[in-house]
């Protein structure tokens, strides 16, 4: 659907326009800690998997929160510069229900987005920069 | 800024590149024109030039809505969510989810419905992928993965002018300002650049 002006956007869109996006149901799992089971939780696996953190795809995701996600949540985290704790914060469920670009944010395994920065530089800072 | 893997660029023999559009869509010319300014953002960095033609299948570059399973592997999913996707060079794709309510123009952020998209800011992005450029962890950059409903974000950031021009060259006539109306900028925490 193509608005050439924002004042062309018919009555019937502004009152559908309440209607669910795809991600909103992940702000059900806010505060969900690792070790828990939650049913919903493999749809947020494969939303990780589609964009690169999750690099396997087997046919059926648990609803385990379990060391896999974990790791994609830490690395999701880093990537946008969220705090790195590994749990579903409500920080990090914003930034994952926001519209965005379909292509993956980790390509084989391998993600250079926060240039290519290991966890260990916000736990320890072991990265020697040069501003400029 | 980051490239694909194996950095894929459009090779130097091919710079002058043609963008097309999937004529099933019967866009209008004012929804092209959106794409047109697009296109400008990054040749005015680089020494690429970017021009439209009407024959889609001899094109560089195609471009097309579509809804649902089109056929790439990569349904969409409706009203927000996945916006849009981009192949790297030289594949030429880029594909835009016909469920989004587009904003071809007008100032989005006053747009009363929630769900309004501006439709230049996601082609800028989508074109940084078209050329080489994966996501960025600079959220002022425009490449920059998401983007909220009823913003505009079509300015390149220091950070994708870098990473473009690591793949293809400067712009000779580029003087290092691509902003000229910095209120379309988003305004930014101003993370230390590394």
């Amino acid at each position: 659907r193509f608005f050439p002006n924002i004042t062309d956007i018919p009555p019937w869109i502004k009152n559908n326009a309440t209607s669910k996006a795809p991600w909103d149901a992940f702000n059900k799992f806010a505060g969900c800690r690792p070790g828990e089971k939650r049913e919903g939780l493999s749809q947020l696996k494969q939303y990780f998997n589609h964009f690169g953190y999750i690099p396997n795809s087997p046919s059926n995701f648990s609803e385990d929160f379990d060391d896999e996600l974990e790791k994609a949540l830490k690395s999701y985290q880093q990537n946008f510069k969220l705090n790195v704790t590994g749990q579903l914060d409500d920080q990090t469920l914003q930034q994952i229900v926001r519209p965005r670009c379909g292509n993956a944010d980790v390509i084989n395994g391998t993600s250079s987005m926060n240039s290519g920065r290991s966890s260990s530089f916000h736990t320890t800072g072991h990265l020697h920069t040069t501003a400029h | 800024f980051s490239f694909f893997p194996g950095t894929p660029r459009w090779p130097s023999n091919r710079q002058d590149l043609t963008y097309s559009f999937l004529p099933a869509n019967g866009l209008t010319d004012e929804v092209k024109a959106v794409f047109t300014s697009a296109f400008q953002k990054w040749s005015t960095v680089t020494p690429l030039t970017f021009t439209q033609v009407d024959s889609y299948s001899s094109a560089d570059i195609t471009i097309g809505f579509y809804t649902g399973d089109h056929g790439d592997g990569e349904p969409f999913d409706g009203v927000l969510g996945t916006l849009a996707h981009a192949f790297s060079p030289t594949s030429g794709r880029l594909h835009l989810d016909g469920d989004e309510n587009w904003v071809v123009s007008g100032d989005v952020t006053k747009a009363s419905v929630s769900t309004a998209v501006d439709l230049e800011s996601v082609a800028v992005h989508e074109i940084g992928h078209l050329l080489g450029l994966g996501h960025s962890s600079v959220e002022d950059a425009i490449m920059y993965p998401s983007i909220t409903s009823r913003t505009r974000k079509v300015e390149l950031a220091d950070d994708d002018i870098q990473g473009i021009q690591l793949l293809y060259g400067t712009n000779p006539n580029y003087n290092g300002s691509t902003t000229s109306n910095t209120q379309e900028r988003e305004s930014s925490g101003g993370d230390p650049r590394y």
